[in-house]
């Protein structure tokens, strides 16, 4: 554990906790990609099942029950107490091309053809284009509600924070996975066009809208 | 990889 990783983590943490405030304070799920949220909750079940296998650390165990627990709330939110709020109509991303190209590359490229592994794998290529349906949301919307905005921005700080962390463990404890630092950089890039409109409107506190 | 190596990550 690094300075970079914990931030990371705690900025993961933060994202998860925003959208749910965000849901339970308004009680509409408005503006947010359902089709992204139910990625999630795929990316965590299908990479936490080590749960079941191998026990790192109790901070290790208690945030993969979190990440798992609170998607699946998150989703549940979306698809049935917030249901009537849900913009389905923007939400139009079609998840099985991003499922099966992903799901044919986790098996031609892992580290170890074992079913933990190749679902380790899936897992981790899933989560690099999980944000694609939002993102495909708000283009189609032009805009984004400013608590959304914090949340993406969080979520997408996290695995830029990460590629810190591997940066780190890389020089300092000769640790390199080549798997997770490519999806990692590709996840982080597809951020890369929303942070410059974080930076440039958000911050400034104008609200998040695209250029037509 | 070793098993231990990247799984500490989340």
């Amino acid at each position: 554990m690094n300075i970079f990783r914990l931030i990371g983590d705690m900025s993961h943490l933060l994202a998860i906790v925003l959208l749910l405030l965000k849901m339970w304070k308004t009680r509409s799920c408005a503006g947010i990609s359902g089709k992204s949220q139910i990625l999630f909750a795929l990316v965590f079940a299908t990479r936490y099942l080590d749960l079941f296998t191998a026990f790192i650390s109790a901070y290790n165990s208690t945030m993969k029950l979190f990440f798992i627990s609170t998607s699946l709330v998150t989703v549940y939110l979306m698809y049935f107490k917030f249901r009537a709020t849900y913009d389905a109509n923007h939400d139009t991303f079609r998840l099985e091309f991003l499922v099966v190209p992903v799901g044919g590359l986790a098996f031609l490229v892992n580290h170890n053809f074992s079913p933990l592994e190749i679902l380790w794998t899936f897992s981790i290529y899933l989560e690099s284009v999980a944000i694609l349906p939002q993102l495909f949301m708000m283009s189609k919307t032009g805009e984004a509600e400013t608590i959304t905005s914090h949340y993406l921005f969080a979520l997408g700080s996290y695995r830029a924070l990460y590629i810190l962390n591997w940066v780190f463990r890389y020089y300092f404890e000769g640790f390199f996975d080549l798997i997770a630092v490519v999806a990692g950089c590709v996840q982080t890039i597809l951020y890369c066009d929303f942070f410059y409109l974080y930076i440039t409107k958000v911050l400034k506190g104008k609200k998040l809208s695209l250029p037509a | 990889r070793g098993d231990k190596d990247s799984k500490d990550e989340l």
